[in-house]
């Protein structure tokens, strides 16, 4: 509005309904992608088995109970104290494997996440749901790999030895591997689980299974920084 | 609040639904299936106009005597957004995670004039 004039919401004369009704989808589209941090909308998702996200979801709104912390990892599911309350946006995210290189007993998962979210908002909590055929105990090792781009290569975070005693889902908290990812470049977190010989792959026989690897993180938009007067 | 309709040029809420399939976003947006993206319209003559947080009081009583006095202020008032809640969302990213995310004030449940 000029200066002086009315308010425009007060008495603006009314664009043609044709032209208006394009204006406001555009400026829809606009918003949402903005509060999205997305520069575009997603190109062709690939969504995932049929059988594999009602699982997720339902284990996603479940409250991990047995979240195996391991070594040098924080069960820091809790929100920070000088976050709360504070109405910062909040996040969810699924994120299923994509299978990596493997061998007779052992097999590589990769979970890729974008920089749009990573790039505005901290990780509170993550935790990695792996599913067990194998009825008896089963000693599996899972090791949190991390890329290294001077090296071109990955770092082990990471190494946690279970003891799976029956068939069914596992936990494992990876919110410290996340937090660290979350501040690089790549943002690939590689999980590699090892089985003793002879106990056959560690993962289900394919992407359709209801039972494939997921990880489910919360994040919350980072606190704006505060300007200090002095 | 009041609802747009009929012939009144007040102050109201103007309903508008954005249909994701209509922009072609069905594929990405998992839920909701659209964005109600009300919006606020009309006029605000000088007896609606208030000041919003502000309960009936001394000042309350002297911003009137000021507006009355003078029709800039009242020229001034806006019909605007009074109460708004998020947009639930649930979607795709550009590396196929599935995302739920609340974005504050994005929908307008009704409007009043400043």
């Amino acid at each position: 509005a000029t200066e002086g004039s009315r308010c425009p919401s007060c008495g603006a004369a009314a664009p043609a309904p044709g032209w208006q009704r394009d204006a406001l989808l555009a400026l829809a589209k606009q918003s949402i992608l903005a509060e999205l941090r997305l520069p575009a909308r997603p190109g062709a998702p690939q969504p995932p088995a049929r059988g594999s996200l009602p699982t997720a979801l339902r284990r996603m709104r479940a409250q991990p109970s047995d979240v195996a912390a391991a070594p040098g990892m924080l069960r820091d599911g809790r929100v920070p104290a000088r976050n709360a309350g504070m109405g910062l946006q909040e996040y969810e995210i699924l994120s299923f494997a994509e299978s990596g290189p493997s061998t007779p007993r052992s097999a590589r998962l990769n979970f890729r996440f974008s920089q749009e979210v990573a790039g505005s908002a901290e990780i509170l909590q993550a935790t990695l749901y792996l599913f067990w055929a194998a009825p008896g105990p089963l000693p599996v090792t899972v090791r949190l790999l991390q890329p290294d781009p001077a090296r071109q290569n990955v770092t082990m975070a990471s190494e946690t030895r279970l003891e799976v005693q029956r068939s069914g889902w596992t936990t494992l908290d990876v919110g410290a591997a996340l937090r660290s990812l979350f501040g690089q470049e790549i943002l690939q977190l590689t999980v590699e689980l090892e089985v003793p010989e002879d106990w056959g792959s560690p993962l289900p026989s394919d992407h359709s299974d209801s039972h494939w690897p997921f990880v489910v993180a919360q994040a919350r938009a980072r606190t704006p920084h505060r300007v200090h007067r002095r | 609040g009041v609802d747009c309709g009929g012939d009144s040029r007040m102050c109201c809420r103007q309903e508008f639904f954005v249909d994701f399939k209509e922009i072609g976003w069905e594929d990405w947006i998992i839920q909701p299936e659209g964005y109600h993206m009300n919006y606020c319209a009309g006029l605000c003559p000088l007896h609606l106009a208030g000041a919003p947080g502000l309960a009936s009081s001394f000042h309350t009583a002297v911003l009137n005597r000021v507006k009355a006095a003078s029709a800039a202020a009242a020229a001034g008032s806006c019909c605007v957004p009074t109460q708004r809640r998020p947009l639930s969302l649930l979607y795709y990213d550009r590396d196929s995670n599935i995302v739920k995310t609340d974005i504050p004030d994005m929908i307008v449940d009704s409007c009043g004039c400043t």
